[in-house]
């Protein structure tokens, strides 16, 4: 474990945590994509199937239950829940999610570290998490505006996978033999689809005003 | 390689 990874943790758990926070007291999921939340459910369910065969550390397991639990009850409060199923915008939320789905898991079978059923189905979550964030964007782009909440969620979930990325650098010249290529590069997108968004949520910051996606 | 490959990251 280094700084730069643990970093990386905590911003992903305060970007969960800040979601359930909003739609839990507030009742409200308004400018939530459930698409990309459903997204995120497949992605840990993915990618955890080690959870209880292989054990690394108490964190490690205390982490994958609280990612598996927390993306779960977002996806159950936004379709089952009586109040805040109310304000999800699904007029607005239409990104083809599945044509996500496929292609993802078409290129695990093709580029993976080990044809198995669990390393496939891995490399299918890394895939995927890549490009999850792509409906919440787009819908972010329809509604126009995002409330400050909904805003820090996307921001922590971009920076997190920002720190796995200066992780995976500093394991790379600190452990010998550390290569990965697959999760290196997935994330190096993922990262960068955020892009613009960072650049706007800056902005936004810097000028102390609402922030606004161009259309 | 390894049988199973573990992954130590989250």
């Amino acid at each position: 474990m280094n700084i730069f990874r643990f970093a990386g943790d905590m911003t992903h758990l305060a970007s969960v945590l800040v979601l359930l926070l909003k739609i839990h007291t507030i009742k409200s999921c308004a400018g939530v994509s459930l698409k990309t939340q459903e997204l995120y459910a497949i992605v840990f369910a993915t990618r955890y199937l080690d959870i209880f065969t292989d054990f690394i550390s108490l964190y490690n397991t205390f982490m994958k239950l609280v990612f598996l639990g927390s993306s779960f009850s977002i996806v159950w409060y936004m379709r089952s829940h009586k109040i805040v199923r109310r304000s999800y915008d699904k007029d607005q939320d239409t990104f083809r999610h599945y044509f996500l789905i496929v292609p993802c898991l078409l290129l695990a079978m093709i580029i993976n570290e080990k044809f198995t059923f669990r390393e496939v189905l891995w490399t299918f979550s890394l895939f995927l998490e890549a490009v999850a964030i792509l409906p919440q964007l787009v819908l972010l782009q329809r509604t126009r505006n995002i409330d400050n909440l909904t805003g820090q969620y996307i921001f922590l979930l971009g920076a997190y996978r920002a720190f796995y990325i200066f992780n995976w650098i500093y394991r790379y010249f600190t452990e010998p033999h550390y290569v990965h290529w697959i999760p290196w590069i997935a994330g190096l997108l993922q990262t960068l689809l955020y892009g613009d968004f960072f650049y706007y949520y800056f902005h936004s910051w810097k000028n102390n005003k609402k922030l606004q996606l161009p259309a | 390689g390894q049988a199973v490959i573990q992954h130590d990251e989250l």
